[in-house]
């Protein structure tokens, strides 16, 4: 995250780190229920295969493990069929963990939105991730507050991509506040009613978040993914045993 | 030290060995440059970019797209691609390079343009590294009379000019000549109109299960079915009484999706209702008992059941197979589903492979469920220090 800040452990417990060896830490994830995380696909890329993954919960500090963590192993990964690596659309993916996390205050699911559920130009959300700050990469999970761009107005940032309904950006002209490398897959919430945080996005693109050229960053648009996501825990949950 | 490409092997890099040995030929995907004569590229880049990803989020893939609209250099986007996804020489699996010239005069031409808004040309396409086109021991590249001045996410007007694909037919003109707003329907940009709205989407859209257009027409009419056959979310056709009996006879296994409902009655009371068959039937509670409110619950997504006594007596009739009730004002037969007498002792995952139809409901219950959905997006209370 660049121009964030170091969250307070425990402060986002939806977050999580999906990782593989030798490299750690590769993308960010987000729990939906006790066995399921969303993610983008484009984390996938090149490596598909299951087992070479683990994800990891309750942490903060990617170089201190915690008493609060969790790790799971991956049982299956579901790429939405019409991802397209060229173009970056339909960038999102379902993980199902090999047991169910334990509910902890520091290991809890986020809320979906329904398929009618759209965030509103000018709200303000929350972008958490271990990804690049522009200078480093941070050992703790850093979080960010950035503001929903609509498409047409994110489409006059990027000349080379077509800003499609599948995606939702946030952020600020200025890129002071964006995601980077490392924030991939990880969350865009915003406060509903109650209290309820929700899920609107999973960070997928945008412009190199330290070069010269900023802009908003792009996710994915979780309200558009709905009906698949459900059907896809369903249909592996009850049908595929 | 990074991970080398697939052709390589996955070993790591020794120390120093950086990726030195590790070229080879991969397919071009980078979307601004998917016109080349040529197909195949070799990495890094000459912008210094490992990966066609790397290429395709950088700075110079949108400072070049966004600079070819000027009209400055013809052949600026070739000049552009051969440095973002050099061609791959397939014997060598090494890139060649640009000729100088073509760098040269893309500079000349085009770095003013930038200078006006007061950006700079990148710094790593230095001229010189280029060979000669004249060089003897070197190829590189020289744009043929017929390459495409504009990249697939470009429109080239009638002038030559390249504006952005986003921009034609959007209402406003672009082009000098206005040649980006002409033949805009989507049959004349080979694409497929939604009846209703004026929306074009591919033609590899339509009938593949996905809705695009928003009254989803582009999944309308893709199959006829037999009589007896319903068509499945993907248009294959699968026999009516095959839907919801616990087996996924569609490919895409949406004969049983949405399978179990609950349905509220007059009195607010949630039944518990199975489409099996395509026909909504009420499960009789004769020998119900409580984990199957928790399935029931957990196959519609709701977290827990929360209703102590699931099952509602009803008031007056036999014991019966079928229930007379008002629809819509038109008297219908309501059916009913019985538990198997085995249940027990199947190995099955849904709670509809464990119904089955034609039998007597002697306790004259029906099911009624209560579900909570699951807690979600709640964070800590904050902790709170005296101060």
């Amino acid at each position: 995250i660049l121009g964030g800040r170091t969250s307070r452990p425990g402060r986002w417990p939806w977050q999580c780190s999906l990782q593989s060896e030798p490299s750690g830490h590769i993308c960010g994830c987000v729990l939906i229920a006790k066995r399921w995380v969303l993610t983008v696909a484009h984390c996938f890329e090149g490596r598909e295969n299951a087992a070479v993954w683990k994800v990891v919960f309750g942490i903060s500090n990617l170089d201190h493990p915690s008493s609060f963590m969790q790790t799971r192993l991956v049982k299956s990964i579901i790429l939405h069929p019409r991802y397209n690596r060229a173009v970056v659309d339909y960038d999102i993916s379902i993980v199902q963990l090999d047991e169910d996390i334990n509910e902890t205050s520091y290991v809890r699911p986020v809320c979906l939105p329904s398929k009618e559920q759209l965030v509103q130009p000018d709200t303000y959300c929350y972008i958490t991730g271990w990804g690049h700050m522009g200078n480093k990469m941070p050992f703790k999970l850093q979080e960010g507050e950035v503001r929903i761009i609509s498409l047409e107005q994110c489409q006059s940032y990027f000349d080379m991509k077509t800003i499609t309904s599948r995606m939702l950006c946030a952020g600020y002209e200025s890129g002071t506040v964006d995601s980077c490398m490392g924030d991939s897959g990880g969350p865009l919430v915003c406060e509903q009613p109650a209290g309820r945080w929700t899920l609107f996005g999973l960070t997928s693109w945008g412009s190199v978040c330290f070069s010269k050229v900023l802009g908003p960053g792009v996710y994915s648009n979780v309200s558009h993914f709905i009906e698949w996501i459900e059907k896809q825990i369903y249909i592996h949950t009850f049908l595929m045993n | 030290c990074i991970s080398c490409p697939d052709p390589c092997g996955t070993s790591l890099c020794e120390t120093r060995n950086g990726q030195t040995n590790c070229s080879h030929c991969e397919p071009i995907t980078l979307e601004l440059c998917m016109n080349l004569p040529y197909n195949y590229t070799s990495y890094p880049n000459y912008l210094g970019h490992r990966t066609q990803r790397e290429a395709s989020v950088s700075w110079e893939s949108s400072l070049f797209p966004a600079l070819v609209q000027t009209n400055c250099y013809k052949y600026l986007m070739f000049f552009a691609c051969t440095i973002l996804v050099p061609k791959c020489d397939p014997h060598t699996n090494q890139r060649i390079p640009p000729c100088r010239t073509l760098c040269v005069q893309s500079k000349e031409r085009c770095e003013s343009v930038l200078g006006i808004v007061g950006l700079q040309w990148p710094e790593d396409t230095d001229c010189t590294q280029f060979p000669d086109e004249n060089s003897e021991n070197q190829t590189c590249l020289t744009p043929d009379e017929d390459v495409e001045e504009c990249s697939p996410s470009h429109f080239k007007c009638r002038s030559g000019r390249c504006v952005l694909a986003s921009r034609r037919c959007d209402g406003q003109a672009d082009c000098e000549d206005d040649s980006d707003e002409d033949s805009c329907g989507c049959r004349e940009r080979g694409l497929w109109e939604c009846p209703l709205k004026k929306l074009c989407i591919k033609h590899t859209m339509i009938c593949d299960g996905f809705p695009d257009c928003p009254d989803m027409m582009d999944e309308k009419n893709c199959s006829f079915c037999g009589k007896d056959e319903l068509e499945c979310v993907n248009h294959e056709c699968v026999q009516r009484e095959l839907w919801c009996d616990g087996q996924a006879d569609c490919s895409d296994s949406s004969d049983e999706w949405d399978c179990v409902t609950l349905s509220k009655n007059m009195n607010s009371l949630m039944f518990l209702t199975v489409h099996r068959s395509a026909v909504d039937n009420h499960v009789c509670a004769d020998e119900w008992q409580e984990n199957l409110s928790q399935l029931a619950c957990s196959q519609m997504g709701l977290g827990v059941s929360t209703e102590e006594n699931p099952v509602i007596q009803l008031q007056q009739g036999g014991p019966f197979k079928t229930e007379i009730v008002l629809v819509d004002g038109e008297m219908q037969h309501q059916k009913w589903l019985n538990l198997h007498s085995d249940w027990k002792s199947k190995n099955v995952s849904t709670l509809h492979a464990l119904l089955v139809n034609g039998q007597m409901c002697r306790s004259r219950s029906k099911v009624a469920l209560l579900c909570t959905k699951e807690d979600c997006g709640h964070r800590p209370a904050a902790r709170m220090n005296k101060r």
